[in-house]
């Protein structure tokens, strides 16, 4: 294990040799051991006779098991550093692939993800990114389900009423319409994912973080839309490709900042045109 | 004002909560993408305008300049940024505070120049496009390499606009 990546004073990242796959993160001046990788779940499929028997489909998430599959147990890491930004290429597998980059000056950690085409052999694939760090955190996650204040989720819990859970994966999984986080407040440390559109996320074990970031069913689920969910372009499987931006600070606030600025500056990103100059001189058009 | 029709017609649309969850049939998936795609274009249409009356000079002036953008950097491609060695690049911030912008688009150049509007050449890196993304079906680009600079301190509810000049890379020999 080594430090492959000290682009810039404030965030650095550490990758394990081994498996390829960071494991852990310094950044607000706080360093935490975390690992990030991605896992998916096998679609349940059914007959759709009784609620028992129903399809994961477009409606529904109803994993066959609990436990995802890692998508791979060594990733192929290729790092470019530069002046501005540092990227690190990861390939996971043949439909899963993932840029890290650390920019100048920017206290944060983008994964931009590439995944697809899923396979349309055999059984759905529900692919998620999956955080995991030491956090001591409670059964106690975060999430910005109606885009205006963060809710408290705990997990196995309802506020209103004893809940028992049938399903352990999906009733626990909330909407998150651009953050998700855990805090661990005896370490006093946070560890947000801002997403740049809604997911579904949860945290399934404590100091864990999961986003499901594509998925196809290949059977209908009976409630409603009449068609598996398998969307196609140019005789393939949808590629999704997206962004998911870490940020690790204080629990007491510090963190909050951070989120906060980032979070304008993302979802509320700067926009970007491209033109000639016609027919003036660039000192007329300056 | 008949510019950004076409768009509220289509938030309008997209209310429906089919196209909120994504449980709509495939082939409305599609006409979805069709609807929100051209009401993009259309809007491009009332934000060129705006943009050229910014950088007018005199109010009188009709520099009529076609600002563009790229829909495809998604996956790293963009006919305009790759097959024009001299062009502009406007950065608009949308926010009430100045913001420094990470501008990143796909080049088939190997070497540029990018100067602010002082005529200040700014810091400029070339990136490999991944492996991964070169390969996404669909894709028609022969960019390898995108082009990343800072836009620093863009003012607030404002744009900054930068030169880019391919130049020709230098190679030192020592004999």
């Amino acid at each position: 294990k080594e430090t492959n990546t000290d682009y810039n004073n404030d965030v650095k990242l550490e990758i394990d040799e081994s498996t390829g796959l960071i494991s852990s993160v310094t950044m607000n001046n706080i360093t935490t051991p975390l690992t990030q990788e991605f896992l998916f779940y096998e679609g349940y499929v059914g007959n759709n006779e009784v609620f028992e028997n129903r399809s994961s489909g477009a409606y529904i998430f109803r994993p066959k098991n609990n436990t995802p599959t890692v998508a791979t147990n060594r990733v192929n890491s290729t790092i470019f550093k530069g002046n501005l930004v540092t990227e690190i290429h990861q390939k996971f597998n043949d439909w899963i692939g993932q840029i890290v980059r650390l920019y100048k000056g920017e206290n944060l950690i983008e994964f931009d993800w590439v995944v697809g085409p899923l396979p349309s052999k055999g059984f759905g694939k529900e692919v998620i990114s999956r955080f995991v760090t030491d956090l001591k955190t409670n059964s106690t996650f975060y999430t910005d389900s109606n885009g205006r204040e963060i809710l408290k989720r705990v997990r196995d819990f309802r506020p209103t009423w004893n809940v028992h859970l049938e399903e352990a994966v999906s009733g626990n999984y909330y909407p998150v319409t651009s953050k998700i986080l855990i805090k661990d407040p005896v370490k006093n440390v946070e560890v947000a994912v801002l997403t740049d559109r809604a997911q579904g996320g949860s945290s399934l074990r404590d100091g864990e973080l999961e986003l499901m970031v594509h998925r196809n069913c290949l059977h209908d689920d009976a409630f409603g839309v009449d068609e598996a969910l398998n969307e196609q372009a140019f005789g393939e499987g949808l590629v999704a490709r997206g962004s998911h931006y870490l940020v690790v600070g204080s629990a007491d606030g510090g963190a909050a900042k951070s989120e906060r600025d980032l979070a304008q500056r993302k979802l509320l990103q700067a926009w970007t045109f491209f033109s000639t100059i016609g027919n003036q001189s660039l000192e007329d058009y300056r | 004002q008949v510019d950004l029709n076409s768009l509220r017609q289509a938030m309008g649309v997209m209310q429906h909560h089919d196209a909120i969850t994504g449980t709509e049939k495939e082939h409305v998936a599609h006409d979805y993408a069709r609807i929100l795609t051209e009401a993009i274009k259309e809007c491009e249409i009332i934000s060129s305008k705006a943009l050229n009356k910014l950088v007018e000079s005199q109010p009188s002036e009709d520099v009529n300049i076609e600002f563009s953008s790229c829909p495809l950097s998604n996956v790293s491609s963009c006919p305009f940024t790759e097959n024009t060695e001299n062009f502009t690049v406007t950065v608009y911030n949308p926010l009430s505070r100045p913001v420094t912008h990470f501008v990143r688009f796909p080049v088939l150049g190997e070497a540029y120049q990018i100067t602010d509007d002082a005529g200040v050449p700014v810091e400029t890196q070339l990136v490999p496009i991944a492996e991964f993304v070169l390969s996404i079906p669909g894709r028609k680009s022969e960019a390898v390499a995108d082009l990343v600079f800072q836009a620093i301190d863009i003012p607030p509810l404002g744009f900054k606009s930068y030169n880019v000049q391919a130049v020709k890379r230098v190679v030192e020999t020592k004999i």
